[in-house]
């Protein structure tokens, strides 16, 4: 997983 | 996406639709801090620009629009509805909002993960997050009556924050997901506000009582 990690997240 | 998130954004969801549905079928925002819910607003506002250069998915999309209207929403029915706002308990809510959002600020300036515009106001959102709910807390320790929508809203906000929590958990091990202390250490000084709260709502909640907080 990228580093965007978590950023999916609200 | 795993069950704790989803069940997560449900309760998120619902605390807000409950919010609502108290303000516009009672006509009353009685118990429900304006301050917190501004912070909100510049929470939301500030981690959700993120909208406009990167597609996640339509949930995702669909729910930062919810999140952003209905915040915006809920502060306009409690400054300007002429019958909501003569309900909102202004001498109680008295906890000063706006200076918990500069030292926030200036966190997100030294502590973030990548110096840019949009990676500084979203972990500014966090942080703000985090303490969103304090003015809410206060409000509701000064009240005597405390309705049971009020009780709920809080409850399924608080539930939010700690399902999130099992989410980060699974994402760990499950989805093998790098370490995201930022978020980690915000979403738990944020669940953790509500400690106090959940102990006497299912203290209430078990003793068939109405939801009383200690002064």
């Amino acid at each position: 997983i990228n580093a965007d990690t978590l950023k999916d997240e609200l | 996406m795993n069950i704790f998130r989803l069940a997560g954004d449900m309760s998120h969801l619902l605390s807000v639709i409950l919010l609502l549905l108290k303000i516009r079928t009672t006509k009353s925002c009685a118990g429900i801090s304006l301050k917190t819910q501004e912070l909100y607003v510049v929470v939301f506002l500030a981690r959700y620009l993120n909208l406009f250069t990167r597609y996640y998915s339509f949930y995702n999309t669909v729910m930062k629009l919810v999140f952003i209207a209905t915040s915006v929403c809920i502060v306009w029915y409690m400054r300007f509805h002429k019958v909501v706002k003569q309900t909102y308990n202004k001498d109680l809510d008295t906890f000063r909002h706006y200076v918990v959002i500069p030292p926030c600020f200036l966190l997100a300036l030294l502590v973030h993960h990548e110096f840019t515009v949009m990676e500084v106001l979203w972990t500014f959102s966090l942080y703000l997050e985090a303490v969103a709910i304090l003015p809410q807390l206060i409000l509701l320790q000064r009240t005597r009556n405390i309705d049971n929508l009020t009780g709920n809203y809080i409850f399924l906000l608080g539930a939010y924050r700690a399902l999130y929590l099992l989410n980060w958990i699974y994402r760990f091990f499950m989805e093998k997901a790098q370490a995201r202390w930022i978020s980690w250490i915000s979403g738990l000084v944020q669940t953790a506000l509500y400690a106090d709260f959940f102990y006497y709502y299912i203290k209430s909640w078990k003793n068939n009582e109405k939801l009383k907080l200690p002064a």
